[in-house]
Formats: C-alpha cells, structure tokens, sequence
C-alpha cells in the first residue's frame, strides 16, 4: 500500500521533471509529498519554475503555466503505464501558439513510444494541423450531432466556419 | 488492448447511430461551441461503467438519453457499443480467450428510475464485469488518461490531499 | 435589505434575457431564485436553451456554452450599474469564432452606450482585430515585463511569435 | 470618475516603472503564457485596496514586491498609482472638492510583515478611504466589472448560494 504509492510516487516525479522541461522548453519543476510523513495521508504539491524565472508554488505561475505545468503532470501519470486511448478535451485553451507548439511536438513522441490511441479535442487551428487525421462534430439540424470526416487541408475553414 | 470503434445509438446529441472510428496516432475531433464534441468521449467513459452520473455532466443517469428538440421527440433508450481487439491478453479469467470483444451499455427510461444493461459479445454481464475489463487493460471510466474539459482546472485548484489520488491511480 | 436585493434580481435578470438572447444569436435564458422564500438565503439557479435547444439548467450545457452564459450573467449584472472600468481577462478562451463575433459585437455596443472604458486581456486573434488599440506585454528580459504599444496590423505577427 | 493612468512600480513581474495609459472604448492586452498581463489587473484592483491575497495568487500581501530573477535581486518594496479624474463628484465629502486624484500605494518589507502605505495626492490616508472612494464610483477591488482569469469558471461551478452574492453587488 504505502511502498506502492512511494514507488509510484518516484516513478511519477522522474517523469514529471523531465516532461516539464520539455513542455516548457527549459527551467525546471518537482513534485512534494507535504503535510503528513504518511503517504497515504499526504497532500501532492507541486513546485515549479519556468525558464528564467524562480522556483515557487505552481499557485502562483500564470494560467497558461499552471495549465502547462498540470498537463505534464498528467502525461508523467500516464507514461508510468501508458493506456490503450487517452483523450483530452481541450487542454490546449489557454495555451499561447509556442507551448501549443511543444505541446503538440509531446504528444506526437509519445504516440511514437507507446501503442496509444490518442484524442484530442481542440478549438486550436495549430494542434489541428498536427493531427495525423480530423473528424468534424456538427449540428445541421439543431440540437442533434452528426459526426464527419474532415479533411486536413479544409480544417482552416472549419475553424473559420464555427 | 486496442480501441477500434465507439458505436452511439440515442446517446445525448447523438440520436442517429454514429460510428467513431478510432484510428492509431492522433486524432483530432473540431467543432463549434456545444456541437457534441465532448459527448464523444463521455460516451466512451459511459459504457468502460462509468458509475457517477455528476461526472457525466447529469444530474441522474437517464439524462445521457436523447431528451428531443423542437422537432425530434425523446428516445426511450441509449446504447453505447464499444469494440476492442484483446491484444495484450491481459483481461478478466472470463473473458481472456476471446480476441474481440464488443462491450455495449443500454438505458432504458421506467417509472421507477432508469436501468442499465451491459452486455459483452451478445451475453449479458454485471457492471462491474465491465469495470474489470477495463481496469485490467489500464484503462476505464476513471483512466488518468482520459481528461475531461475544465479537469486541468480542477487538479490546478484541488486541495493537495485530493492532488494525491492522481498517484493512487497511477500506483 | 430585501427589497433592495429583489429589485436588482428582477433588473439583472431582465438584462440577462435580452443579453443572452444577442449573445447567443437566438434561444432564450432566465435566472431563478431557489431553495429559500428569502432572498437574503436564496440560490441564484441559471437556465438557458441556446438556440434549438431544450430549456434546461446551466450545468447540462457545454463548456463554451456555459461560459459565454456566464459572460450574459456578468454582463448584466454590470448593465445594472456601469462601473468607469471594466476588465475581462481571457473569458473569450473556451469560445468558437462565430460565439467570439457575438462577444465582439456585445462589448463594441456596450463601449457606446457607456462611459466605461473596456481593457480586454486575450489570445484570440478574432478578438485582438475588434479593439480600438493594443497594449503587447513582453518579456525581452527573463521574468521582467514590459508593456509595448502594438500596432493593430501587426497583431497578427504578435500572436504568431508567442 | 474616469480612469487615466496606471503606473507600476516594482509590482510582480513590471520592476521597471512602467505606465499604463486607460483610453477610452476597447483596449487589447496580449501577450504569451506568464508574460504579465494578468498583473497588470491584479496592480489596478491591489491599489483599489484588495485586502485578500490570495485573489492576488499570493500567499501573502508582499510577494506583490517583485521577488527577483537570476540577474537580478529582489526589491524591497513595490507601488502602484493609479490617475482618475473625478468627472461625476460622487465621491466622499473629503475628496469630492479634488478634480484629479492620484491613489497611491506602497508596500514595504519588514521583519515583522509588510506594511501598505496609501495615499491621496500625496496626502496619507487609511485603506478604508481608498475602498469608500472607489465604492462610491461604483468600481473597487471587488467590483463585478474585473474579471479575473478563471473567474468565469468559478461562476459556472459555484454553488447557488455563492453566485447570489453577484447580485448583491449588484444592489
Ligand atoms: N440528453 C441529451 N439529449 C439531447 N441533447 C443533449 C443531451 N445532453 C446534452 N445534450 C446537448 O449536447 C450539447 C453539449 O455537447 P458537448 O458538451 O459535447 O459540446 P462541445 O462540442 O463539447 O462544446 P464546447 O466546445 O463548448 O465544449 C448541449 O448543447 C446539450 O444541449
Ligand atoms: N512577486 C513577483 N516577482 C516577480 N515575478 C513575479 C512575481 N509574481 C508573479 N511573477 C511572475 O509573473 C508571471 C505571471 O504573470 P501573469 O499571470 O500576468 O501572466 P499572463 O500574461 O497573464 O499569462 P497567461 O496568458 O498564461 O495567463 C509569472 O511567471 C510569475 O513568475
Ligand atoms: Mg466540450
Ligand atoms: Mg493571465
């Protein structure tokens, strides 16, 4: 029970360094189990800083950093035991277009190393010409959703279309 | 374990049977504002045996049934189809000899609360059977992997003790 | 006390409607006081039906619906009484172009009916073309801001170099 | 009142004292990721007398003093002014014969807390006056009209008991 969540704890935090630091292109970030010397009792904190700026609480980065800093958390979960499909529902919104960029640079090397199924729900014309296909959800008819193939080249106007 | 198709029949927006065909590396799914794109993966969380209703945006499990517009009446019933290659043979006792498995989730509408029936390759099972499936290939209703919208949001602002359940499941 | 609490629910609400309704580009909403006869001790419920869609409260609606329900709410409530500054940052994120058109059209009619002045913090390049000027905060020197005047024609290449 | 000027200095991330000229109708902020523009509202509500630091991200009043990078040392103290012209004279009996105001407020480090020192054209005053004066022109550091980042996020999600509390602010 507690060496489990340790060993995972470990695992997790190993990960987690270095996919911070390459989301964000450099600085340098850590995991804190706080508050109890139990770790089943603990509290998961987690410390961080961007490149050229210092290390702090992630509670006092900006939005787009927390969100930056949230998303290797879960990929560092995710890559201690990779699963069949991972779907992420617009994770990406309040990204600016160079940690999109690396973002998407993250998710094409992990399709790479493991056998997953990724989907990712965007509104964001850059991840949307990452992808290696799109579909389209639509309402022709209001209130009911159709599903479409989209093409890649025609993913512009679909965005413009919205 | 390999996803290859998500089947909706009468789920939410979806009442016309879809077909999502889910295909190695990335895929993108676009849209407008409240168009269906995240029904998409809650009905995949639905029939792995999602159990909390509230996770579902819902306030009790019958609302995931198509519930009619101005010109289309309510569905009486949902069904979600899930077909998975057992690849890693890696599953429950119960169902590790087959290869393919169809795994389906239907709600019926009844007086005295809705009900769900789960079936596995035509034969009908328990929900937690289902549960087991999944759990077993790394995967299910409550995957780390699977993150839903405002989710990054909700681990930024969580109380630190709450963060740690993140580890559990990874553990 | 109560009286005064009543009187602004029915104004606010009265704007909610109408503001819903443009935001939306159709559909209807209302707000409701819930759970007590006091309104001292009430709950403020939201229900909204975008267009061709069931009335139905505001936790079954999408992510982009509730938030730009959530932007008519503000709205109203500051229709109510114009502050002299109003400042929005980023709640333009989780919306698609055509809903980021309609807050666009909103925040242009409100800056003429008011004295407000409006400062719109974004990264949506919809919106950047709407304003009347632009402010860039950079960061030249690691972790040091500084705020530059951006030409709304260069707009473009700000957003691309982020 | 109209809003003319903001200026920051030594302020989180703007160690350099840097003004913000308020124009009329929309003004744009953009910016990447952490570059600073939410600490642009958080100088204008902090020298409106924002009393809770944690809706400034802050564990405490003074990590609102520019906390230092690898090239360069912490500062010891921050200020941020803020120019109004008092167009409507609704403001308190004190301060209503101005037609210009500059609101300062300075924070100082200390071994035993920091200090806020305000100030009216250059005049001490208590936090109270600040608040009541921007109360009185219907803004302040709580006012419905400063959106903070996430905050629409918070209005979807609160309970209904919380949200009421808009309207109060409203009345
Ligand atoms: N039981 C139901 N029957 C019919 N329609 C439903 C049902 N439940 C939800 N919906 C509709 O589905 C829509 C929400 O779809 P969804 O949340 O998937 O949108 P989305 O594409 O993710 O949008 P966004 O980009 O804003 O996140 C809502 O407009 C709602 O009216
Ligand atoms: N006391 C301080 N001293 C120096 N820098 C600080 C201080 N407090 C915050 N910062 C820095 O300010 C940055 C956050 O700025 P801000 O939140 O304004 O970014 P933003 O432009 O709004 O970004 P986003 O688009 O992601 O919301 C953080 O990177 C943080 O390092
Ligand atoms: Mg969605
Ligand atoms: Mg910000």
């Amino acid at each position: 029970g507690r060496q489990r969540l340790l060993s995972a704890f470990e695992t997790v935090n190993h990960n987690f360094q270095s996919l911070f630091t390459r989301l964000f292109g450099g600085g340098q970030a850590e995991l804190r189990l706080i508050d109890s010397d139990d770790p089943l009792e603990a509290g998961l904190e987690i410390f961080a800083s961007p490149p050229g700026k210092k290390l702090s609480s992630m509670s006092l980065m900006s939005g787009g950093e927390q969100a930056l800093t949230a998303t290797a958390l879960i990929f560092a979960v995710f890559m201690a035991n990779p699963a069949p499909v991972c779907v992420l529902d617009e994770v990406d919104a309040p990204l600016d277009d160079a940690n999109v960029e690396r973002f998407c640079n993250m998710l094409k090397q992990m399709s790479e190393e493991t056998d997953t199924r990724f989907i990712i729900i965007t509104h964001h014309a850059l991840t949307m010409s990452r992808m290696d296909r799109l579909y389209g959800v639509t309402m022709v008819e209001r209130g009911i959703s159709q599903l479409v193939s989209v093409d890649l080249s025609n993913a512009e106007q679909m965005v413009a279309a919205e | 374990m390999k996803f290859e198709n998500l089947r909706l029949v009468g789920f939410k927006s979806f009442v016309e049977p879809t077909d999502f065909e889910i295909r190695e590396g990335l895929t993108g799914i676009v849209g407008p504002n409240g168009c269906g794109k995240s029904n998409l993966l809650e009905a995949l969380r639905w029939v792995m045996g999602a159990t909390s209703a509230k996770a579902l945006r819902s306030g009790s499990m019958e609302d995931v049934i198509f519930s009619g517009t101005k010109d289309r009446p309510q569905r009486n019933w949902a069904e979600v189809i899930l077909t998975v290659e057992n690849t890693h043979h890696n599953l429950p006792a119960d169902f590790n000899h087959l290869d393919t498995l169809e795994v389906s989730r239907r709600i019926l509408r009844k007086e005295d609360g809705a009900q769900s029936i789960y079936k596995v390759n035509g034969k009908d099972v328990r929900a937690k059977d289902v549960q087991l499936i999944f759990a077993d290939a790394s995967t299910g209703a409550n995957s780390p992997a699977l993150v839903r919208q405002g989710q990054i949001s909700e681990l930024i602002n969580a109380k630190p003790q709450n963060r740690r359940r993140l580890l559990e499941e990874a553990a």
